[in-house]
């Protein structure tokens, strides 16, 4: 949403963890 | 304090402790605040941070090292300027702000470097707009044209030093770099260069090290490597 935090917080957790490389 | 004292006192032209000082207490403002106060600081916010950002980048430090402390304080408010879809955005837009945080890829600076490639590679992942990860690609070589040495060159630097977070991030943009490749051949490519350049060996030492982050980063690079191999 727009009133949200969060979104560079979530894409810096997803490339710790490997899940943004998961291929869809 | 509001948005708009930040932008005035930005405009003044801060030197060293005052200026840290003012950063440091904007990044709190732009991490705890609501959206809304992020907009009121806006493109003319972010504006301001990358003129000091580039300038920065350019001078000589009459006392070493508060420069550096100043940009690296940047970085960090970008960073929380970009915790938003406007932020994001805003960022995005800007002409500036992809080749600022490459030039922020300074192996003698760690901790600023970490944080650099980590933006980077937050930014190559994204699928909106299309190929970001290009422009970072592009950047890169920019800036190395300008600098005269290989595009690859500072990452694989930053893989050399004992900092591990260091090692970490730099994996993190490589493997957002490739995977986000469409072409097979762009795939390859990239990966053939930076293995030319030395990256087998450093992977051959990173895979000594016992450490989480690292194992992911590896595995990733590893299997992303066999697919391609398997479809070429």
């Amino acid at each position: 949403e727009d009133d949200e935090t969060g979104i560079m917080d979530g894409l810096l957790e997803a490339l710790q963890s490997g899940a943004a490389f998961r291929r869809k | 304090k509001s948005a708009l004292v930040y932008i005035h006192e930005l405009k003044e032209e801060l030197r060293d402790t005052q200026l840290l000082s003012c950063l440091e207490s904007l990044r709190v403002s732009l991490n705890n605040n609501p959206v809304s106060w992020v907009q009121n600081f806006g493109a003319e916010g972010l504006a301001l941070l990358l003129n000091l950002l580039r300038r920065l980048q350019e001078e000589k430090d009459e006392y070493p090292g508060m420069g550096v402390k100043c940009q690296h304080e940047i970085i960090r408010c970008l960073k929380a300027f970009m915790n938003n879809k406007y932020g994001l955005k805003s960022m995005l837009e800007s002409k500036e702000g992809i080749p600022l945080l490459v030039k922020a890829i300074n192996p003698k600076v760690p901790h600023m470097m970490v944080d650099a490639v980590k933006l980077l590679s937050a930014i190559s992942i994204l699928e909106h707009p299309e190929n970001l990860h290009e422009r970072v690609l592009e950047a890169l070589t920019e800036e190395a044209e300008r600098r005269e040495i290989e595009r690859f060159q500072p990452l694989l630097a930053g893989m050399r030093n004992h900092n591990i977070a260091l090692k970490g991030g730099c994996m993190q943009l490589i493997n957002a770099l490739i995977s986000r490749g469409e072409e097979l051949e762009f795939r390859i490519h990239i990966r053939s260069e930076l293995l030319r350049l030395g990256l087998r060996d450093l992977l051959t030492e990173v895979r000594t090290i016992e450490n989480d982050e690292l194992r992911v980063q590896l595995t990733v690079f590893d299997e992303q490597a066999e697919d391609d191999s398997e479809d070429l």
